[in-house]
C-alpha cells in the first residue's frame, strides 16, 4: 500500500506541468497546487490519482458557477445578440453556428454584417446567411457599423424576426478608438431597441494563452459582456484560461466551438471540460 | 500591461553587493513566473532558467576572479537582468530574415498555420514587402474552404495593385502549380500561397500541405503564428515542422498586449528563424524580426 512519502516533488511537478501546459496560468496553478500540498501534508491525499481527483473537483467547482446556457428570453423581438472579440477568434463562424441552432429550434433569425472594415467580411457573412437561411442586413464596405446595427434592428422588427445576431469586426482590446467604436455600437443598439443587446457574446479562442484574461477584462470593462463562447476546442489547446476568467469575472460560458462546420457548436459543460483538461 | 517580473528580479537584487547563487535563485523565480505569464512553454522555461543560472553563477566566479572581489560598476541587479536579456536575445536570434529565391524563374513562399492566425492578411503584407524590394509577386488563393476566402485575397490584391491567382474546381496543389505557370506567363518572379487554416492534427489537411509542397517545391515555407497563442504553440509548431520543411515563421498581432512568449518556445523547439512580425491589420504593418524588442516584451 502507499506510504506517507509517496507524493514526491517529481509527481507534484508533473501535475503542475500538466495544468500549466493546459493554459490555466501560473497564478491559478500555484493557488490550486498550494491547496493540494496542504492536503498532502495532512495526509488526505496519498497518490497521484487522488490528487488529480481533488484538482478536478476544485476546477469543476469554479466552472460549474459559470456553466449557464444561453436562454432566448421572452423579450420584445428581436432578441439581440452582439458578437465581439479580438481578430480571428471565430466570431463570424460562431454566428453561423448560432443561426443554425436557433433556426433548428424554429426561430426566425436575421444577421447584421456590421464588420464593415475587413476585406470580404460582408461576403463571408452573406455566404453563411445563405447556408443557414437567414436574411443578412448589410451596407457598403467602410460604412458606420452602428448604422448597420441600427438598420438591422429596424429591419428585424419590421419583419418580426425572433433573433438578430450582429457581427462586428475583430479588434484588439488595447486599441482605444476601436473600443470607443464598440461602445458606440452598443449605445446605438440600446437606444434603438429596449433592453438590447440582450446578449453580448465575447468570442475567445481556446488556443490563446494568458492574453485571454486581458481580453476578457478590457472588453467587459468597455461594455457589458453577458456571455463567452470558447472556440477551436477541437484542436490540441485545452482552453484552461477560462478557469481564471470564470473565477475572476464570473461571465457565463455559453458555448464551445469544436470545428469549422455549421453544426460544430455545443453548450458549455463544466464536467466535460474538466475531463478533457485531464485527458 | 507588461508584467513586472523583470523589475521584481532587479529590485530583489537591489542593495546586494554581488550576485550569489542564493540571491540569484530568488530572482530566477521571478523571471520564471514572468516567462510563464508571457506564455513561454513550461519545458522551455525550465531549460531557459537552467541556462541563465549556469551563466549567472559562471559570471559570479568570473567577476570575482577579474575584479579580485571588488564591487562591480554595474549593480548586481542590472547585471543579472542583462544576463537574462542577453540569453533571451541569443536564443531568439540569429537574425535570418531573408527569404530564399531559387534559380528557377518563379520562386514560391508558402504560408501555413492554424485557423485565424493572420495568413491571408500576412500574404498581402509579404507581397507588398516584396514589391517594395523590386520583386514581382503573385498572390495565390489556395484556401478553397473558408467562405469568401478567395474574395478576401482578391480584395487585398486590389488594395495593393498586385495580381491574384485563383481557380475554380481545382485542388489546392493544382491551384499552386498552375499559379507558378501563370506567374511565368505574366512576368511575376515570386508566388505567395495563402493556404487554408488547419489543425496540425488534421491528417487529410496536413496531407494537402504535403501535396502542395511536393507539387511546387517552395523555397520558403513559413509557419504563421498568432502572438497570443498559449502553451499549445509547441505542439503546433512541432507537428507542422515535422510534416513539412518549415523554413521560418511569422508572428502576427504583436500590436496588442500579448507578450508573445510562443516566439521563444517555437524557436527553441524547431530551431527555425523568426522572419517577420505582424504589427497591425494594415497591409503596411510588417516588420523584419529583431530579437531585442521581442526579448524585452517576453521578459516583461
Ligand atoms: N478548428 C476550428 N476552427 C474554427 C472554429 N471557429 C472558427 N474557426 C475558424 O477560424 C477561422 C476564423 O474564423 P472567423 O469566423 O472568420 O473569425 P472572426 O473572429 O470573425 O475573424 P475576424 O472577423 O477577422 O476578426 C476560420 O478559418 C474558421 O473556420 C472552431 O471552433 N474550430
Ligand atoms: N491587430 C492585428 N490584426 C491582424 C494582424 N494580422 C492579421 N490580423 C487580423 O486577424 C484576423 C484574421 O486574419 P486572416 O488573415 O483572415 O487570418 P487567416 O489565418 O487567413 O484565417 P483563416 O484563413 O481562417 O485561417 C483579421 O481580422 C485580420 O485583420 C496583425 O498583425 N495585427
Ligand atoms: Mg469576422
Ligand atoms: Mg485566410
Amino acid at each position: 500500500t502507499m506510504g506517507r512519502r509517496e507524493i514526491s516533488d517529481a509527481v507534484l511537478e508533473k501535475i503542475e506541468e500538466a495544468l500549466v501546459t493546459s493554459d490555466l496560468g501560473i497564478a491559478t496553478v500555484d493557488h490550486l497546487m498550494e491547496q493540494i500540498r496542504w492536503q498532502v501534508r495532512r495526509n488526505e491525499l496519498n497518490d497521484a490519482e487522488k490528487i488529480k481527483d481533488s484538482l478536478r473537483s476544485a476546477i469543476r467547482e469554479i466552472l460549474v458557477k459559470t456553466e449557464q446556457p444561453l436562454a432566448i428570453a421572452p423579450v420584445q423581438k428581436p432578441f439581440t445578440i452582439l458578437t465581439i472579440g479580438v481578430n480571428g477568434t471565430g466570431k463570424t463562424t460562431t454566428i453561423a453556428k448560432l443561426a443554425e441552432i436557433f433556426r433548428q429550434q424554429g426561430h426566425t433569425v436575421m444577421l447584421a454584417a456590421a464588420d464593415t472594415f475587413r476585406a470580404a467580411a460582408i461576403e463571408q457573412l452573406e455566404i453563411w446567411g445563405e447556408r443557414t437561411g437567414c436574411r443578412v442586413v448589410k451596407h457598403a464596405p467602410g460604412a458606420d457599423p452602428s448604422a448597420v446595427a441600427f438598420d438591422a434592428l429596424r429591419s428585424a422588427r419590421a419583419r418580426s424576426a425572433d433573433i438578430l445576431i450582429i457581427d462586428t469586426a475583430g479588434r484588439l482590446h488595447t486599441k482605444a478608438p476601436l473600443m470607443e467604436e464598440l461602445k458606440k455600437i452598443e449605445r446605438i443598439i440600446a437606444r434603438e431597441h429596449q433592453g438590447a443587446p440582450h446578449e453580448t457574446l465575447l468570442v475567445l479562442d481556446a488556443t490563446t494563452g494568458q492574453n485571454a484574461i486581458s481580453q476578457a477584462k478590457l472588453f467587459s470593462s468597455a461594455i457589458r459582456v453577458t456571455g463567452i463562447a470558447l472556440t477551436k476546442l477541437d484542436g490540441t489547446a485545452k482552453g484552461g484560461v477560462i478557469v481564471g476568467i470564470s473565477d475572476a469575472l464570473h461571465i457565463p460560458i455559453r458555448f464551445v466551438g469544436v470545428g469549422e462546420k455549421v453544426e460544430d457548436l455545443r453548450p458549455f459543460n463544466a464536467c466535460d471540460f474538466v475531463d478533457a483538461l485531464f485527458d | 500591461v507588461l508584467s513586472n517580473g523583470f523589475n521584481k528580479a532587479r529590485d530583489r537584487l537591489r542593495g546586494k553587493i554581488e550576485l550569489t547563487s542564493g540571491n540569484i535563485e530568488e530572482a530566477l523565480r521571478d523571471i520564471r513566473l514572468s516567462l510563464l505569464e508571457a506564455d513561454v512553454q513550461y519545458g522551455v522555461v525550465k531549460s531557459f532558467i537552467a541556462q541563465v543560472q549556469e551563466k549567472a553563477v559562471g559570471e559570479i566566479v568570473d567577476t570575482r576572479v577579474r575584479h579580485g572581489g571588488r564591487r562591480l560598476k554595474v549593480s548586481p541587479g542590472d547585471h543579472f537582468i542583462n544576463i537574462c536579456h542577453q540569453e533571451l536575445i541569443d536564443l531568439m536570434g540569429p537574425v535570418e530574415t531573408g527569404l530564399r529565391f531559387g534559380s528557377r524563374p518563379v520562386s514560391a513562399v508558402m504560408l501555413l498555420g492554424l485557423q485565424g492566425c493572420g495568413k491571408t492578411t500576412t500574404a498581402g503584407k509579404l507581397a507588398r514587402h516584396l514589391a517594395k524590394n523590386k520583386r514581382t509577386p503573385l498572390l495565390v488563393a489556395a484556401d478553397i474552404y473558408r467562405p469568401a476566402a478567395v474574395q478576401q485575397l482578391k480584395v487585398v490584391g486590389e488594395k495593393l495593385g498586385l495580381p491574384v491567382f485563383s481557380a475554380e474546381n481545382a485542388s489546392p496543389p493544382e491551384i499552386c502549380s498552375r499559379a507558378l505557370q501563370h506567374a511565368r506567363e505574366i512576368g511575376c518572379d515570386v508566388a505567395i500561397f495563402d493556404t487554408a487554416g488547419r489543425l496540425a492534427i488534421d491528417e487529410p489537411l496536413m496531407q494537402e500541405l504535403h501535396d502542395i509542397a511536393a507539387a511546387t517545391r517552395p523555397e520558403n515555407i513559413l509557419l504563421v503564428c498568432d502572438a497570443m497563442i498559449g502553451q499549445d504553440a509547441v505542439n503546433t509548431a512541432e507537428t507542422f515542422s515535422r510534416r513539412l520543411d518549415v523554413t521560418g515563421f511569422i508572428m502576427t498581432k504583436l500590436d496588442g498586449d500579448a507578450r508573445g512568449g510562443a516566439a521563444l518556445s517555437i524557436k527553441q523547439v524547431t530551431g527555425k528563424p523568426i522572419k517577420f512580425l505582424g504589427m497591425g491589420e494594415g497591409l503596411d504593418s510588417l516588420e523584419e524580426f529583431r530579437p531585442e524588442g521581442l526579448a524585452s516584451r517576453i521578459l516583461g
